[in-house]
This record gives C-alpha cells, structure tokens and sequence, in this order.
C-alpha cells in the first residue's frame, strides 16, 4: 500500500484490492470484518483496527453513505493507510488504539458507488428497485430508526431523500444496526458526507437539543479548530436540525439513541467551486484536514470514557 | 452511460423569507429536473442545483422573474466529468507502470 495512489479517485474493485493488501501487511493490526452483503450481493467490508484484547471499547467511522460523495470514500482509504502508518509513532493515535478499537467503513453504499463509476457520476441513492415505481434507489441517510419517515424524509421513491418503505430496510444499514447492537461497545459513530463543509451532532429530527449538547457543541468546536489550523478550511457546527435542516431517520440520530455519545457527521469540502466533482489533487488535502478533526474526536472518546 | 453535456450548476443564496420559499417551490418543482446538490436550508445559506441543459433557460428565466440572484458554479459538468475520468485512467497508466 506504499505505493498506492492516494491522490486519484478509485473504483470499487481497487479498493476491495487495497483493503486485503492493507490487511496482508498488517496482520497483527487490521483485519477485515464482512458485515453482511449489499443489494447486488457486493460485500460490505469493514476494517477493523485493533492493537489486541475482547470487546474493546470503538469507534465507528464511515464513509460513502451518499455515493456521489467520492471524496469520502477516497478519504477513507487516507484514513486506513493513516491510522497503520500512524500507530506506534503518534503518541495520541497509538494512546487510543492500545485501548480502543476503530471500525472503518469506506463504502457503506458499494452497488451506488459502482453505479457512480460505470452510468450515473451523480447518484446518490441504493441500487434496489422500489415495488411501484420506476424510481431506484432508497437514501441510505434516512433509513435509520429514528422517527423514521418524520420531516425531512421522503416516502416519494423518486425523491433523493426517499426514506424506503420500513425503518433498517436496507440491508446496508441493517448490517450497521446489527454489527454495533451486537458489538455493544462503539462509544463514537463517526460519518463522513461531502460538501458542505460542517460538522453537525443530533438531533436532526428535532430541535429538541440532545441531552449531550453542550459537551457534543464544545468538542465540535475544537474539531473544526483543529481542522481549519492546517489550510483554513472553515466548518459550521452546531446540531445536524439547526446548523442544517430537519432530517429524520439519519445515522447519528440513530447512533446517539443507542446511547453513543459522541455521534457526528461531518460534511467535507467544498462549498460552492467543485461540489461532488472535487479535483482528485484535492483528496490528501481534505482527507489531512478532516483527519485532524477525527482525531480530536477521537481523543475525547479515548480520554472521556462513559 | 448518462453524460451531462452542457448541464450547469447554479449557486442561489435566498436573500429573504420570499426568496427561500421560492426556493423551497423550486424543490418540489419536477417539470425542471433539477437535482439539488445543496438543499434549502435557510436564509443567506446557498443552495446548489444542477439544471439540465434543456431546461437552463426556463430556470434561468424564473429565476429572474423572481428577482432571485444565482450564480453559475459549474459551466459544463461534462468537462468536468471528462476531465475526472481522464485523471482516473491516467493515475491507473501510471500505476500499472510502476508495477
């Protein structure tokens, strides 16, 4: 993986290629967990980083919920090489993954991001037909357990924030769901969209703040110090229904009603020059910046167990 | 394979309470085919939308009849898109020359 292009765009294929080769030169650090099967039956791969011992308290980061993204999914095959390269030299990362565990999901929506790269560059949904519709595809972003279908959802199977017929319908949000009730021991839900730079944390349903909010306000706003100190991006924060709109049945409303504290989706570059199509001498840059506010969330799971 | 040539990318900023409700009609408009990259969320934020070539005029013109200010983010999608995907295939020439 030394030699991997980490400043080009990727299909699927070569990253399925570079998450086994990462794990072959790696055993003693990453291992690849296959947590169920995608519409088209493409396998859903997460990386598990791990430096030993049972059921270790983790941290869940994905990417690519939305497929057109493709700055999130490239990020996260940064974040993987990162998190290997890092271990044992990083005092902060190697603090926290000789106590935590990570869990890494570059491609939440594989059969979307396939379609990305073979007939549509802009889709954003699944692949799976809806029964009475000619419209394809649900928003892997509005399937989640909580208030499903309320505002900011749609039960429109044409529209991009179409929600799908039942809460965990989609077998690619349905694996999560299983895969953290199962492990039981995930204390932050980290998950990555593009563009418009922000770091949001529940609710998005309500504007009810989350229980957490004044803790969950002020650590956002060291992440996206923390983000801004290397190029200057700026990030909003603030809760996913205030810093943005009210969107409900989305994955960090579902994360923190599990009772994951520390749940935040954070929007990458770039607003208002590129969107989707960020240039691909763009990926280290954004994948650096964004790192930096992984890590300070990171840090605080790691330093403030609950 | 769907291409995008000459499809545009407008960045609107609703300057008030009427622009953003015209914003949230254009939303749920379907006879323009818009795709919004950037959603309605509020005053002063921007919404991004892509409009199909065909329907850039008729989205133009509403636009302006509203008295709603937009600016062209991305031209040509397409020459994006085509420049993207020569950046892909000349990574992966590269690539299999080192190997």
């Amino acid at each position: 993986t030394d030699s991997f292009d980490y400043s080009s765009y990727h299909t699927l294929s070569e990253i399925y290629s570079f998450q086994d080769m990462l794990v072959a030169e790696n055993p003693n650090l990453v291992s690849k967990i296959v947590i169920g099967q995608s519409y088209e039956g493409r396998p859903l791969n997460v990386l598990k980083f791990s430096t030993g011992g049972t059921n270790r308290p983790a941290i869940w980061i994905d990417n690519g919920i939305h497929s057109r993204e493709w700055i999130t999914q490239a990020s996260g095959i940064w974040f993987a090489k990162k998190i290997v390269t890092d271990y044992g030299t990083d005092p902060t990362l190697t603090a926290i993954l000789d106590n935590m565990d990570i869990f890494l999901e570059m491609v939440i929506n594989p059969d979307g991001f396939y379609y990305t790269h073979t007939t549509n560059r802009l889709w954003r949904k699944t692949r799976k037909p809806n029964p009475g519709s000619s419209c394809i595809g649900v928003d892997l972003n509005r399937n989640w357990d909580a208030d499903f279908g309320g505002p900011g959802a749609s039960s429109y199977p044409c529209s991009i924030t179409y929600s799908g017929p039942s809460a965990h319908s989609e077998s690619e949000v349905k694996s999560i769901v299983d895969f953290v009730k199962s492990h039981g021991n995930i204390k932050a839900f980290l998950s990555v969209h593009s563009y418009s730079q922000l770091l949001l944390y529940p609710y998005g349903y309500t504007m009810t703040p989350a229980e957490d909010q004044a803790e969950l306000d002020s650590l956002a706003l060291k992440a996206v110090t923390d983000l801004a100190s290397l190029y200057g991006t700026t990030y909003t924060y603030g809760s996913f229904f205030d810093a943005l709109y009210q969107g409900s049945g989305t994955s960090i409303d579902w994360a923190y009603n599990q009772g994951i504290k520390y749940a935040y989706t954070l929007e990458q570059r770039d607003t208002g020059t590129y969107g989707f199509l960020l240039p691909a001498n763009q990926i280290i840059p954004t994948a650096t910046e964004t790192w930096l506010a992984l890590m300070a969330i990171m840090d605080h799971t790691y330093q403030n167990p609950y | 394979k769907k291409t995008f040539e000459g499809h545009q990318v407008l960045r609107i900023i609703p300057k008030d309470d009427a622009q953003l409700s015209l914003m949230k009609n254009l939303e749920d408009m379907n006879e323009f085919e818009l795709d919004f990259w950037r959603g309605v969320t509020g005053v002063s934020m921007p919404v991004d939308v892509r409009v199909p070539i065909h329907n850039l005029e008729s989205v133009k013109m509403y636009l302006e009849a509203q008295n709603t200010e937009y600016s062209v983010m991305i031209k040509d999608l397409q020459v994006l898109l085509d420049r993207e995907q020569e950046e892909m295939k000349s990574a992966a020439r590269a690539s299999q020359h080192r190997n």
